[in-house]
């Protein structure tokens, strides 16, 4: 476990606490696109299958629990009990476009041809653009509220940290893992530009808006 | 990781 590796997990936490916080109190799911945290709750339950069968830590275990239960219990907020103020009108991409293919290139691509390797290198390829939704979210809306763009930051740093991390294995360790590290900057590359507004305007006490 | 003893990152 790099230092990296665990202040990028703990930004995780932090992200899908920040988020849940800000759908809980202000009972609203305004802003937030269903589809990406849709694709998230796919993204742990098809990556975590072996929850139950290897245990690697009781770190790692107690992740695992908390980033499927914390999922699901957003993708609740969001389409059940606050479901009257999801914005569907402007959480339009269509999911398919990322989940056909992160499934085809999963088939190609992957460590074994088995369904948990599979199901794994899947999980893999979507996370990576399961945030598309809401970024295009945000583009089409034109602003996000402030701990919307918190909650960005966080998951945007999240795999950026990973990245050290990778970086740091390779290094001390001598290996890496291509399908994780290529998926995880293709994931962080997408944050670029939200990044950039977050940093030019956000940072400086502004709204986050994209310019027209 | 390996392919084979699991994948011991998130």
């Amino acid at each position: 476990m790099t230092l990296f590796r665990l202040a990028g997990d703990l930004s995780h936490v932090l992200a899908i606490l920040l988020l849940l916080y800000k759908i809980w109190t202000t009972k609203s799911a305004a802003g937030i696109s269903g589809k990406t945290q849709l694709m998230f709750c796919m993204v742990y339950v098809t990556r975590y299958l072996d929850l139950f069968t290897s245990f690697i830590s009781v770190y790692n275990s107690t992740m695992k629990v908390l980033f499927i239960s914390a999922s699901v219990a957003t993708v609740y907020l969001i389409y059940f009990k606050f479901k009257a103020t999801y914005d569907g009108n402007h959480d339009t991409f269509r999911m398919e476009f990322v989940i056909v293919p992160a499934l085809i290139l999963a088939l190609i691509w992957n460590y074994a041809f088995t369904f948990f390797e599979i199901s794994w290198a899947f999980s893999i390829f979507l996370e990576a653009v399961a945030i598309l939704p809401q970024l295009f979210m945000v583009t089409k809306t034109g602003e996000a509220e402030n701990i919307t763009s918190h909650y960005l930051f966080a998951l945007g740093s999240y795999r950026a940290l990973y990245i050290l991390n990778w970086i740091d294995r390779y290094y001390f360790e001598g290996h890496w893992d291509p399908i994780a590290v290529t998926a995880g900057i293709v994931q962080t590359v997408l944050y670029g530009d939200f990044f950039y507004l977050y940093f030019t305007r956000v940072i400086k006490g502004r709204k986050l808006q994209v310019l027209p | 990781f390996s392919g084979h003893g699991g994948h011991d990152e998130l």
